[in-house]
């Protein structure tokens, strides 16, 4: 899924 | 990035920086009436250990990195200022939340839901839930000191605002770039919700300047 983006948040 | 989000992102800073100040001036991790929960702080260095694995991997922005790098540095110095230079004051009778509980549910969860079957993204996703309940020994060691000292009041009057803000930013990121992310969603409006009592408790006394007392 593209949930797995990278995590840009911290 | 979103105002909500640097704010909450200085919240959770000040929140650190809070501790911090109390443990030196107090120089231990129990004022006269309040406790600081070792767990807690154990856990949200696990949180930050597990949900940074892409420190190096995946860059964002200096800001992101920095602010990578400070929690996971701040939180692995005040696990150790709480168990070696404090550990005198620190007193293991009254953290007796079963932290043991709340590492293997996340940790179960995390196996079960979550976004990619990776090491990576279970280990962030596995960080995502034990943040959510990770105050909850610190909580459960309130309830049985019964009160707290101001200054350890506005240390979680910082932590809740922390995500609480982090709440408004997802409603922002939605309404503005369709941003959904479940999974922080909902361990985000729990770890806020285990807030709520304190939050009027802090609101309706302590701010009042009266004591910290639960009912």
């Amino acid at each position: 899924e593209e949930n797995t983006r990278k995590h840009d948040e911290l | 990035m979103n105002l909500f989000r640097l704010v909450a992102d200085l919240m959770h800073l000040v929140s650190i920086f809070i501790l911090l100040l109390k443990m030196q001036k107090t120089r231990s991790v129990a004022g006269r009436c309040s406790r600081i929960s070792f767990k807690t702080q154990a856990l949200y260095a696990t949180v930050f250990l597990t949900r940074y694995t892409d420190l190096f991997a995946n860059f964002q922005s200096l800001y992101n990195t920095t602010m990578k790098v400070f929690f996971i540095a701040s939180s692995l110095y005040i696990v150790f200022l709480m168990k070696f230079k404090f550990k005198a004051t620190n007193d293991p009778r009254l953290d007796t939340f079963k932290a043991q509980y709340v590492v293997g549910g996340a940790a179960a969860l995390a196996l079960i839901v979550n976004y990619a079957f990776t090491v990576q993204e279970v280990l962030w996703t596995f960080s995502i839930y034990l943040e959510a309940v990770a105050i909850l020994p610190q909580l459960f060691m309130l309830t049985k000191t019964g009160e707290a000292e101001v200054i350890t009041t506005h240390y979680l009057f910082a932590l809740g605002t922390y995500r609480g803000l982090y709440l408004v930013n997802w409603i922002y990121r939605y309404w503005t770039e369709y941003y959904v992310d479940w999974i922080v969603w909902i361990a985000g409006a729990v770890q806020t919700g285990l807030y709520c009592d304190f939050f009027y408790i802090y609101f309706t006394k302590v701010l009042k300047g009266a004591k910290f007392e639960l009912p």
